[in-house]
């Protein structure tokens, strides 16, 4: 299963994880 | 072979002219097949039809009864194992597919009473802290890709792009129909479009002046077009109708109030997005404010990874779009072969907004997990029997019921929102 997330966010916003990087519920992605 | 290597002498001669000749067609065919994949099949009002595209053996997973093996698949993970079997079961489970038994609730594994039941597990309270960054992960599992999203085509591995409009739906006017909560209706409440005219302010909270004494439109069931502005169009169907039943969540009317406030706090909430006249705008109405673009991620959730899924952010969830579609698998070796995976496949969209603008959260189903469970949806019945309709179409339900004062179902970071079940 996946999740696709779209939206919309300020020209400044940066990901703060890298493709293929493993993730769980709460943690940081963006800021 | 060094004596051949060394003595044999080497002869050059010119090929035959019918050996060129044979290489220019293999490489025109090869060309033009390259061509076909990329050509963009549109329907009379220009929109991209959706079909399999990959290499051949795409084509023959393609052809399997995907949708009914998923059905079997859950019906047989549902069936009740024997207590003793249970924890030798579920630890080999957890061994072959990496699952962290020291997280889960409740931890006695006996307490499982199918391996669907054990794939849908809880965790325990506070095994996942929350960062309080603006964005969080909704889910465990790996980041697959993510970016910006460019002339409205998302990327879902480099060099093969699907397009937002399909993944989130169209808007499409012919076929609009009123789509209506059901608490909405019971409560006769009045669904006027909220827009820029009038806003009150209570406790740092803005809100439409129709919002808050009732607007002018006739009580009843409001109809889509009532519907609050959206950064999303306004809703289509190409389904049969729905009523979308909001479960109100057990508390009492205090607490609903201080949940919705501290959503619309986090969110920075003003009723009223005012998104259209944007500086782009997708057929979908997904359109971005000056200033900022649209971004998108993609999570991949393996089998051994907790199924449940959160809110990545303080929004409010105005509709859902649910899209009947086929089970591929969606891991990352599909995703590299299968082109529009994500819009082929039967998910859910829910649309609504955050503090930024439009937010969106799509869960895509696959063949194993062909069930997506949304909490606050008990109308939402995915992975059921039929012939799926064609590509792109898909029903739509409101949530403006939820909350009176945000028009939709509020969520805060990391709260709990449903799942994937195993078929």
């Amino acid at each position: 299963s996946t999740i696709v997330l779209v939206f919309e966010a300020p020209d400044d916003f940066e990901f703060t994880v890298k493709a293929g990087q493993k993730v769980k519920v709460g943690q940081r992605l963006g800021d | 072979l060094i004596n051949a290597w060394t003595e044999t002498p080497t002869k050059w001669y010119p090929l035959p002219l019918a050996v060129g000749a044979l290489l220019l067609v293999a490489m025109q065919y090869r060309k033009k097949v390259k061509r076909a994949s990329k050509e963009v099949h549109v329907d009379e009002d220009g929109m991209e039809v959706i079909r399999l595209k990959g290499p051949w053996h795409v084509h023959v997973i393609g052809a399997l009864p995907l949708r009914y093996i998923s059905r079997l698949w859950g019906h047989v993970n549902s069936l009740e194992l024997p207590v003793w079997f249970r924890p030798i079961g579920f630890r080999l489970y957890a061994v072959a597919f990496g699952c962290n038994l020291d997280e889960i609730e409740p931890s006695d594994l006996r307490a499982y009473r199918s391996l669907g039941d054990f794939f849908y597990r809880k965790l325990k309270p506070g095994a996942r802290p929350v960062d309080d960054a603006i964005l969080v992960s909704p889910a465990d599992g790996r980041m697959l890709h993510f970016g910006t999203i460019e002339d409205l085509h998302i990327e879902q591995v480099k060099g093969i792009t699907y397009s937002l409009d399909a993944l989130l739906g169209v808007e499409h006017p012919k076929s609009r129909i009123s789509v209506h909560s059901t608490l909405a209706h019971e409560h006769n409440r009045d669904m006027s479009v909220v827009d820029d005219r009038e806003f009150a302010n209570v406790n740092g909270i803005d809100y439409s002046l129709d919002q808050l004494i009732g607007g002018s439109s006739t009580p009843g069931t409001p109809t889509s077009e009532d519907m609050p502005a959206s950064p999303v169009a306004t809703p289509l169907k190409f389904g049969a109708q729905i009523d979308a039943s909001v479960v109100e969540p057990e508390r009492s009317i205090q607490e609903t109030l201080v949940h919705d406030a501290s959503v619309a706090l986090e969110m920075g909430f003003k009723a009223s997005v005012p998104l259209t006249g944007g500086k782009r705008r997708s057929t979908s109405g997904t359109s971005v404010k000056p200033g900022n673009a649209l971004y998108f991620s993609v999570i991949y959730l393996a089998p051994g990874d907790y199924h449940r899924f959160h809110s990545p952010t303080a929004w409010v969830v105005e509709k859902r779009r649910h899209f009947v579609g086929e089970l591929y698998s969606v891991s990352p070796y599909m995703a590299k072969r299968l082109e529009n995976l994500f819009v082929l496949n039967e998910r859910v969209a829910l649309l609504g907004r955050w503090r930024h603008g439009f937010f969106s959260m799509i869960p895509v189903g696959a063949t194993n997990v062909g069930s997506i469970k949304i909490n606050f949806d008990q109308a939402l019945s995915t992975n059921v029997r039929g012939r799926p309709p064609p590509p792109g179409t898909y029903t739509e339900a409101v949530y403006a019921a939820a909350s009176p004062i945000l028009n939709g179902q509020p969520l805060t970071a990391a709260q709990e929102m449903g799942g994937f079940c195993l078929g």
